[in-house]
This record gives C-alpha cells, structure tokens and sequence, in this order.
C-alpha cells in the first residue's frame, strides 16, 4: 500500500506504478473513462471475461441473464433491486384499518393481521369480541363497555392476551434459539410481524439473510436474532417504530439481567444516542 | 476477535479489481469517527477515485455477507495536505473519506456499528492499547476474520532509539507494541484501521496504523499516526462540508 511514486527498476515497482497510473484511469463500465492504449492484461481484467452470472449475483430465486460484461436479475415478487436483495413494500396501497399490512412472498403478496376482534380482508369488521370465546386453555373471556375491547382471564399457569403462553414457553441463556409463541413485550405491547411492511427498511425482518436461522417468519413470536439479553419484538409506539424486550419468562435453570430498555432498535439518525467508543459485548466467554 | 468488540472498525473495499495488484475487495482499515466519517490513513487512498472505493461497517467475516453490515458509497476523499513520504516513511499519514448517504443517513448506530470516540488528551506511554484488523498474519496470509490485540504505548524516546527506529518517526507518529517480547503487531492490510485506547470504559481513537519494519520484529514496533495532533484538521474538514 506505501506507493512512493518513485521509480526503481525492482518488479514490484514496476507493476506498482502501473497500478497507480491505471487506477487513475480505470474508467470503464463503471462510469469512469478509459485509455485505448492500456494493455491486453489490463482489459481482461476490467471485462470480467467470465460469466457474470456464474457467480449467481441474483439473490432469492431470481434469474440471472447475462446482458455482455454486465447480467441483469429477473425477480420474483416481492423481490426487486438489481440482485433481488430487495424486498418491495407491496402494501403501499393497502389500509388494513385496525390491523397490520405484512408483506408476503405469495399472491397478492400481502395480507392484513388484524387486531381481534376485527375480520375480513381489511380489518374493518368487527366481530363479537367474546363470541366465540378467544380465550385459550380454559380462560374466560371479559366484554368491556367499549364493543370491540375484551379481555382474557387465564388459569394460573397460563399468560399471554389470549391465555396462549404456559410455563413451559421460556427461553434459555439469552433465548437466541427461543422459539416459543409469546408476542407481547414487558409493557403488554403486542409486536409487529417479523413481514409487517413496516420492518421492511430495518435490518431485522423475515426477509433479512438467515431469517429462518434466527427463526424469523411470517408471524410476530419474539426472537432475539441479533444475540441480545433476551427475546425482543418490534412495536409501534405513538405511530414511531420502536422495539422492546418481551414477556417472556427464563426457564427455571437460566439467569439473565431483568434490567428492561425501550429504545429505538433501528433508529433514524436523529435519535441515535451519543454512545461514541462503548461497545456493547458481553464478558469474555469461558473457553 | 468477538463480534461487536470494535463497532467503529471499517474495511475499505475495492469494487471492482483495477489490475493484478490492486484487487478487489478489502485493502485497509479505516475507523468510524461520525456517521459520515471515516478516519484512515493517507497511504492507503493516494491517487485513488472516490468512485472505485466502498466502505464497509459492522463487518466481522468478510467472506460473508452480514446481516449486521452496513455499505456506503464514498463521496469525497480528503487527505492531509502535507502527507508526504521520505524514504518511503509516510508523514502526516491520515486522511478522511466522507461517506454517500443511503436513504438520507449515514451509518445507523447499532451494536455492531458505533463511532469511536476523538481523544481528549494523551495516554501515557506504556498504556494498554488495542489494534484490529483483516491484515496479513503470522502464516503470511491475510484473515477474513477480524482480529484483535493488545499492544503497549512506547515512548517516542525508546521507539527513535537506534537500535528500533533511529529518529525516523516524527511527531505526528507514535509507536505501540512490546520492545522485549514483540509478538502482537498490526500489519499489510491492517494500515489506516484503528489503534485505540480505554479511559472510563469507552475507547477512545488514539493511532491509526500507519507503518513499520516489516512486521512483528523484535525492536521495529508498529508506527501509528497520533490522532491528537490532528484533531483540530479533522474538527476543521468535517465542519467545511455540508451536512
């Protein structure tokens, strides 16, 4: 890397100043100009003598034709962008009225998540909020003075807005590999889907690469895919995006901090906080 | 090293090979100042296009694709004016590399992607310190893995004696490593990434990798640019350009 730009007849040199002469040059098919004179080597270099698509640049099942030193990438929707890395937000016209429009990879390659006790397509139909009995193993259902609230009483051993969680839906250590059912957080915030089109522009999503490692899917179960204390969501919080960890419980052998944070997982950059020079992993790990 | 430990590391990557010396893919170290800035040394982008350069944050393994990294386009590369080279010694061995926005924002903070911190004042010799980068190694190839290690802050006496670098370090230089027992060194690869030091459990940009006598000899210790005598050109630069 220490170019000096002086000359001495060692080979290193030689081919060193060839590489800043043609680096200053080396405009070809990216945008940059490009001499006639450069030699033979040199173009075999820049012209990708290869296949382009052997290399299969096109990510999530899309096509690759070649289209000469370049390929273009047919994807299958929802996937755009020049190597499908993309995912289209296809709920762009879409009013899931009192639900979440997710974003799927089969036709219409939408859906809406309604919020109980809404139904049909769009969420703008209410059912009756006890009728039939939403509540899980053995929990009654309570109507409220307004139609569409209710609530669940759960047996005992069971939690969760619908009675759905028992005791035995836990996660270990930092509940990396939890793959339990819980979807609510620590303030009873039920979590946005893993496709809701609302995660589509933050790293974390079913569409991210190894979704399904981090068991990230098609439904809104807590996970914690980015090795954190323990299992967190997305949640909508004043129409902002935010994330926090969830209600769910260490199984009986593991510890972890109960410490509980709100904060914004994939912020904009004007809420970031000052954190300069603090990195966040934990204590070395025991070899 | 363990993902995370360095947030601030950057990888500066070719995006297409130029010619058999000039590859693509990771050719230097850089470290994350502010969103938009990356720190690195001059040596490392001397003559090169903005345009031919991508930076890569939150990298671990870079043979993978990461979920946790973040790339940027490069829009403006500043070096320092008086870099220059003697001997083939790089001096005043920094530059900047103001990084193109995606969707209106630079670098997201995240846990695997922070800015480091600018110091405040001197370390005193002898002061642990750490280094990281993909450079070459001991088997003379370079890692795909980031690595780590500590090195201690030698003092500019001892690194200018004649038996390590006979008064070719200037001011603008410092030194890290172990005179006695040289076994952790920074190296090909390695230049314009981040030697850092703790005070308060944060860490604070203290060298960028800069040179030395080849690599990991006993008494020829690792020369890093000292980042304070730069502070006030990297305050001045950034608040020259536009947000």
């Amino acid at each position: 890397e220490h170019l000096t730009g002086t000359s001495t007849d060692s080979a290193d040199d030689y081919y060193y100043e060839y590489g800043t002469e043609y680096a200053e040059a080396a405009q070809n098919d990216h945008g940059l100009d490009f001499d006639a004179t450069d030699p033979d080597w040199f173009h075999e270099y820049l012209d990708y003598d290869e296949n382009p698509c052997d290399t299969k640049p096109c990510q999530n099942n899309g096509s690759c034709e070649r289209n000469r030193k370049s390929y273009t990438c047919h994807c299958p929707k929802p996937y755009t962008g020049s190597k499908c890395e993309k995912v289209q937000n296809t709920c762009k016209r879409i009013n899931c009225h009192r639900g979440d429009c997710l974003v799927t990879v089969r036709a219409p390659y939408y859906r809406c998540s309604c919020r109980h006790p809404y139904k049909a397509s769009f969420c703008d139909k209410a059912q009756s909020a006890c009728q039939p009995n939403p509540c899980k193993n053995g929990g009654t259902c309570q109507r409220h003075r307004i139609r569409s609230k209710f609530s669940c009483k759960c047996p005992e051993t069971f939690k969760g807005r619908f009675c759905e969680i028992g005791t035995e839906d836990c996660f270990k250590e930092n509940g990396l590999t939890y793959r339990g059912n819980v979807s609510q957080t620590i303030l009873h915030k039920t979590c946005l889907h893993w496709n809701s089109h609302l995660l589509l522009e933050s790293n974390y999503n079913s569409f991210m690469e190894d979704a399904d490692d981090h068991g990230l899917g098609d439904h809104n179960f807590c996970r914690n895919p980015d090795g954190d204390e323990r299992p967190w969501c997305f949640v909508t919080t004043s129409n902002k995006l935010k994330w926090d960890f969830c209600d769910v419980s260490p199984c009986p052998a593991s510890e972890f901090s109960k410490n509980t944070i709100m904060s914004t997982k994939s912020p904009t950059v004007d809420n970031i906080p000052r954190t300069c020079g603090k990195p966040e992993t934990r204590s070395p790990i025991k070899r | 090293t363990m993902t995370g430990k360095h947030p601030w590391q950057a990888s500066l990557q070719r995006k297409f090979s130029l010619n058999p010396f000039w590859q693509k893919g990771h050719f230097c170290g850089g470290t994350l100042i502010e969103a938009c800035w990356v720190l690195t040394a001059a040596h490392c982008i001397l003559r090169t296009d903005a345009r031919t350069l991508q930076v890569a944050l939150g990298k671990q393994d870079l043979d993978r694709r990461e979920y946790h990294e973040q790339m940027f386009d490069v829009e403006k590369i500043i070096k320092h004016g008086h870099y220059t080279e003697r001997d083939e010694i790089p001096y005043n061995d920094i530059a900047l590399l103001k990084l193109k926005p995606k969707n209106g924002h630079c670098a997201i903070e995240t846990k695997y992607v922070k800015s480091v911190c600018l110091p405040g004042g001197i370390f005193p010799d002898n002061t642990d310190c750490y280094i990281s980068g993909w450079g070459d190694t001991e088997t003379g190839e370079s890692s795909h893995q980031l690595l780590d290690a500590r090195v201690k802050l030698i003092s500019q006496m001892q690194c200018n004696a004649p038996s390590a670098y006979n008064n070719r370090l200037d001011e603008s230089m410092l030194c890290a490593g172990n005179l006695q027992r040289t076994r952790a060194d920074t190296c090909q690869g390695d230049s314009g990434g981040p030697l850092t030091c703790a005070k308060n459990r944060s860490y604070y940009l203290y060298g960028i990798v800069s040179w030395g006598d080849q690599c990991g000899l006993k008494n020829k210790p690792g020369v890093y640019t000292r980042v304070t005598r730069f502070l006030n050109w990297i305050r001045t630069k950034i608040q020259e350009e536009p947000n």
